[in-house]
């Protein structure tokens, strides 16, 4: 259970951005929301906002009852490493690891011999069609590879809560539907997903559709069937 | 008039990877083509051999009747500034400089006083709805106003050739409806585009759709009414 209460973001660059504008979303464990919005609405901010990378300026986000902002840095980064998956709207690779390498990252935080981690590794890889680009470094992937190798590695530490942003974005309409499909078994297992797309027919995957405008929050749509 | 021959890509990592496998294509001035495929099937690697970034293992590309393989580097370097205009899947922006100094940077090839291109860069971002963002770096714009610098950086030197990679896939519908306007009114004045997406509902702006699976040309697709 994931709770941002009335959050505000705002940069400073001689005038000022608001970035997110009092917004207040409540995901109950096991939900899956998809939030869309024009460019620059403060999907991505609110993404960070509520995965702990980032804190708001106003207003507070609670992860299992805890607000985070009473968090260590420490504590932050360990919920982030246990609890949190989240799939970058720019993918975050590490340049000179191989795709492999960048999936046990997370497994850091968790007990197990290397072994075992990457083992983890190739079987996430092989889940997203990537079983023959181990040893690929970023540079050597295809963009929806890349993609395809940052969702794998978000889920990773099997998260209780995944994050992602336009995680189809540098996809095919088959392979895509093949990632939606892993997010589908996630949320059959219990997980909570919040996911920025700006395609509709992927947002219908969800149960509801967040729509975000100018950094407000201007509707929540309940699908049909959810 | 651009036509690729036969080219081959092929990047070796142990086992041998075919990014390109044989693909011949002729773009006609002023003609306006889409390339679809699946995740990993050479799209870039096409754009970016056309776009003389790289050359082919085999096979030939050639621009206004000359082939690119026997322009020296500076040729090709200007070739590019001047003539082609390139949007990255991935934008390429340069983390250290602004939006605005961002697109200006082709204006380099250019003749012209500084002041002069700044006004252009200008026109420019706000043509793609990023007036009021002149002055961010990129780490200060969201994903969709990064790919949207890009587009506009693109733009700068008013390119004869248009190779727009995955153009749209940061973009709500309607800011990504801005862009292909934009670029309808590029074909309107008789500059060449080739664009890569893997939305059907963008393909259809083009005249054509070329399909490629495998590193192969799997079929061309005449468009109705175009
Ligand atoms: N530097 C490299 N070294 C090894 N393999 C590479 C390299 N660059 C690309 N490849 C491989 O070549 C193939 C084609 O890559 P390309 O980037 O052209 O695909 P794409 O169609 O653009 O894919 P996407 O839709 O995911 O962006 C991919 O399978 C990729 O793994
Ligand atoms: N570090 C920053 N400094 C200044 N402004 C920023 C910064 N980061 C984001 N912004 C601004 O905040 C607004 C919201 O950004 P955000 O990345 O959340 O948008 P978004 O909805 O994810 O957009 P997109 O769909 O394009 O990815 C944007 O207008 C952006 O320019
Ligand atoms: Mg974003
Ligand atoms: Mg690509």
């Amino acid at each position: 259970p994931v709770v941002a209460r009335d959050v505000r973001r705002t940069y400073y660059m001689g005038e000022s951005v608001d970035a997110l504008d009092g917004v207040s979303l409540s995901l109950p464990a096991g939900s899956y929301t998809a939030v869309m919005g024009p460019s620059g609405s403060g999907k991505s901010t609110l993404m960070n906002l509520l995965g702990c990378l980032d804190t708001p300026d106003e207003g507070t986000v609670e992860i299992g009852g805890r607000s985070v902002g009473d968090l260590s840095g420490g504590e932050r980064a360990r919920l982030r490493g246990t609890e949190i998956g989240f799939v970058f709207q720019t993918f975050n690779l590490m340049p000179r690891l191989t795709a492999a390498e960048n999936v046990t990252l997370p497994l850091v935080f968790h007990d197990g011999v290397e072994a075992g981690r990457h083992e983890r590794a190739e079987t996430l890889l092989s889940r997203v069609g990537l079983g023959d680009r181990l040893d690929h470094a970023p540079n050597e992937l295809s963009g929806g590879q890349r993609q395809r190798v940052a969702i794998a590695r978000a889920l990773a530490n099997e998260p209780t809560l995944l994050l992602a942003d336009e995680p189809t974005g540098n996809l095919d309409t088959e392979t895509g539907n093949e990632i939606l499909a892993v997010f589908d078994e996630l949320q059959a297992a219990g997980r909570t997903i919040l996911m920025v797309t700006h395609e509709r027919r992927v947002a219908e995957r969800a149960d509801r559709i967040v729509h975000l405008i100018d950094g407000e929050l201007a509707e929540i749509e309940q699908l049909e069937g959810k």
